[in-house]
């Protein structure tokens, strides 16, 4: 077991807007010195108490931290894969001990559980699906959601996990005659769920019974958009989107967010905010997450953007750190933390505030 | 644009449209 040193770090202040609004309160050290893919966060019960620990993911490892006095961390646990590599680290809400990974070279072609190891055992790991894979999505109440196949024979399922990550059981939902591309829940609605597809459609399915309810066109400006966030206000539903492809305008900047506002029952919908990039930044969205009214996303120049939603505005710019670009950043789901990486491994935890 | 564009909106557009849609 190695034992990684905290390490308090000054923020880099040139170029900062707001850096008071993050403060580094730790870092993990990649001592495999191989290339980092994500980080996540889950809940580990041991002994009948449950403790906030830190997932890593390289290509052939995944990791898990526990976290020790003063904000250090130890790696308690390391998962090999060896026959296909791990894209990205798939938390699953409201379950501990559990955490989903998906698998491939540039498709998914594998999800699988991961569990984390009580008293004394190994932690082990269990195929959940393989084959052609769209999308995957963790949800609250220990579900995941994911898109397979071709747009023919296209299966959308949700899976159920128990409290401590066991037992599952799978429910087909109607699939729409379009490839889904990516899945958001809609905040305080448990048995609503919007999927965006590859021809910019917003698609709402209704959970518990699996029907399709709505299958909505959206603006064709911006195409393969991201849904990050969801929630209905007013009989309105209201979307965070990420624009990937979004291009420079010259009269309000570079945009990376939208909100856009959508009536169900109409399929009549609008934009209402871009969230753009400040004067003098350069870059496009390589890579986001959103929680609450504030989104993150790493731009292809390597720096970390955030942005209050509610304030419409760029609250602050983190910058590559000792020239080191960022590459992934996740809002951490067991506490108010952001967890950010860099391509050597590295990853700093900061507090948003 | 305004919120009249968007149509009719309704407070329980969830049930509406699962009582609505094909099972």
């Amino acid at each position: 077991h190695s034992i990684e040193q905290t390490e308090m770090m000054e923020l880099p202040a040139s170029g900062s807007l707001n850096p008071g609004k993050l403060h580094l309160v730790s870092k993990l050290k990649n001592p495999s010195g191989s290339c980092s893919v994500d980080v996540g966060a889950v809940w580990w019960e041991r002994a009948g108490s449950k403790e906030p620990c830190i997932i890593t993911a390289c290509e052939d490892v995944v990791s898990l931290w526990k976290p020790l006095d003063t904000w250090q961390w130890e790696k308690v646990y390391t998962w090999h894969f060896t026959e296909v590599p791990v894209l990205q680290i798939v938390p699953v809400p409201d379950v501990h001990n559990l955490v989903c990974v998906a698998l491939g070279s540039l498709e998914i072609r594998e999800i699988r559980a991961l569990m984390c190891p009580c008293d004394g055992e190994h932690g082990k790991q269990a195929l959940l699906k393989s084959g052609d894979i769209k999308a995957v999505l963790g949800l609250t109440k220990g579900r995941l959601v994911s898109s397979s196949g071709t747009v023919c024979d296209q299966q959308v399922g949700v899976m159920s996990f128990a409290e401590d990550g066991g037992s599952k059981e799978e429910q087909l939902l109607m699939p729409p005659e379009e490839t889904v591309l990516t899945f958001a829940e809609v905040q305080g609605m448990q048995e609503a769920l919007l999927g965006t597809t590859i021809v910019n459609s917003i698609v709402i399915w209704n959970l518990k019974t699996g029907q399709l309810l709505k299958k909505m066109h959206i603006d064709d400006s911006y195409q393969a958009s991201t849904c990050h966030r969801a929630y209905s206000e007013m009989g309105l539903l209201f979307v965070v989107l990420s624009h990937p492809h979004a291009k420079m305008n010259e009269s309000f900047g570079s945009p990376v967010f939208q909100l856009m506002v959508i009536n169900p029952k109409t399929t009549f919908n609008m934009g209402v905010l871009l969230y753009c990039l400040p004067p003098g930044q350069a870059g496009r969205f390589l890579e986001g997450d959103v929680k609450d009214h504030v989104a993150a996303a790493v731009l292809t120049s390597g720096t970390i953007a955030f942005w209050d939603l509610l304030l419409g505005h760029c609250t602050a710019l983190l910058p590559p750190v000792s020239d080191q670009n960022w590459s992934f950043v996740k809002w951490s789901g067991t506490d108010s933390h952001l967890l950010a990486g860099r391509k050597d491994g590295d990853i700093f935890i900061y507090r948003y505030s | 644009c305004s919120k009249a564009d968007l149509g009719p909106v309704s407070l329980t557009w969830f049930e509406e449209l699962s009582s609505e849609a094909p099972p």
